[in-house]
């Protein structure tokens, strides 16, 4: 298969060492607009495993200056390809892949004793001798943050516009129209150019495509489940916080909804065995959201039920909520005034934050746990398709 | 006795922001 490469990122000038037959050091240039699908049949995060033989090579001629030098323009060459592709869900998924693969590499083989529990005689030959790369584990980790973030950034960007039209105003469940409030309209923004809303299925089918990309690419499954973590996050304070404001979602209709697509939702987490990301949790309040708006609204008892069912709610979003419910029909009594008030003495000792909405920004801060390969180095093999002549196995 | 490791001399790294500037000053430098 042709390939271009487009850009060289020279790390190492050839030289020649003398022959080691256990030891495996490659010198090399790493394309870094490596292009993810030319690697598609390759090893995961191959570019960090000939990246950390390039560093051992420099180590192993004990030659500080070629391992700064090295790990500088890796590092520089990843942030400029990401910045570069600022908006490529892919190509940041990739070189966070290979960006912890490394990091996880220099820890492996570092030679201290607590990362190396779990390799093999044989990897141990691969440790670095003469170099303690502590600090460059370190900007690799915050690379890594860094990375995360514009992952995240780009995989929302994607999600939001689907978010409120697939949740709250799409008949997912057939046959509800009929029982819309009065007064119920789509949004204009998603009825703006015609047929621009979203069902469900679109949302499982783009987190179905996150994460296909994210497995392919040898990301840790650690950090795969972070990501829907925050994902579900975005979709529960978008979600709830739109039902906080319209009150033309407030009804009984949309809360059967709404329980609806959070199940599908959480099917989906399971069906993908991601349902221990933490992800559900994340939707407890639209979850109780929605519980809220079927919930009887009469009683004394009512109110106790709606009490203590919405522990993840604020006092003042329950009572928002409250004040927006719009009866489905002539048949079904407004929330009286009363009822609000009995709720808001049974809640009245909750210190509950202040602000009603939910930050859908917020980010919940990430963890790269290690995550040791089984591969031995001498076991990679380059495809030709890289391009890689400068490759001199010694 | 077997001879011990000799020690890993440990390389200082610069952070991420001192590599973007020296990034950036040798995109400036370089014509």
């Amino acid at each position: 298969r042709q390939v271009t490469v487009q850009r060289k990122m020279r790390i190492l000038t050839a030289s020649t060492v003398p022959h080691r037959s256990n030891s495996c050091h490659l010198l090399l240039s790493l394309p870094l607009d490596l292009k993810p699908q030319m690697l598609s049949g390759a090893v995961p995060c191959l570019p960090a495993y000939i990246l950390y033989m390039c560093i051992r090579h420099a180590d192993y001629t004990n030659d500080d200056l070629k391992v700064h030098s090295l790990l500088t323009s890796t590092i520089n060459g990843i942030k400029k390809v990401l910045k570069k592709h600022n908006d490529d869900f892919e190509m940041t998924s990739f070189w966070l892949s290979n960006t912890c693969r490394l990091l996880h590499c220099l820890k492996q083989y570092s030679g201290d004793e607590g990362f190396m529990t779990q390799n093999t005689a044989k990897q141990n030959e691969h440790c670095l001798k003469n170099f303690d790369l502590t600090e460059y584990r370190q900007v690799l980790s915050d690379l890594s943050i860094q990375i995360y973030q514009q992952l995240i950034k780009i995989a929302e960007g994607m999600l939001q516009p689907m978010i409120v039209s697939a949740m709250l105003e799409n008949e997912s469940i057939q046959g509800l129209s009929g029982v819309k409030p009065t007064g119920y309209r789509k949004r204009s923004s998603s009825m703006a150019d015609g047929d621009n809303s979203y069902c469900l299925e679109a949302i499982i089918r783009q987190m179905n495509a996150f994460h296909t990309v994210m497995c392919d690419q040898g990301l840790d499954p650690e950090i795969v489940l972070q990501v829907f973590k925050q994902l579900f996050y975005m979709i529960n304070a978008v979600t709830l916080n739109n039902l906080l404001l319209r009150k033309d979602v407030c009804s009984w209709s949309t809360g059967m909804q709404l329980r609806y697509n959070i199940s599908q939702l959480e099917e989906w987490l399971r069906g993908r065995n991601l349902h221990q990301s933490g992800a559900v949790q994340t939707m407890e309040p639209l979850i109780q959201a929605a519980q809220l708006l079927q919930l009887k609204k009469k009683t004394q008892e009512d109110a106790e039920a709606i009490c203590s069912l919405s522990t993840s709610l604020s006092t003042q979003q329950i009572v928002k909520i409250l004040n927006l419910y719009t009866p489905l029909n002539e048949f079904e009594e407004r929330v009286t005034v009363a009822f609000i008030r009995t709720i808001q003495a049974q809640l009245q000792e909750r210190n509950d934050p202040q602000q009603l909405l939910l930050d859908a920004k917020h980010m919940f801060p990430v963890v790269f746990p290690f995550n040791p390969s089984s591969l031995t180095m001498d076991s990679i093999h380059i495809p030709a398709c890289l391009n890689l002549e400068f490759l001199k196995e010694v | 006795s077997a001879q011990r490791p000799r020690p890993r001399v440990l390389l200082k790294a610069p952070t991420l922001a001192e590599m973007e500037e020296m990034n950036t000053s040798e995109e400036e430098e370089s014509p």
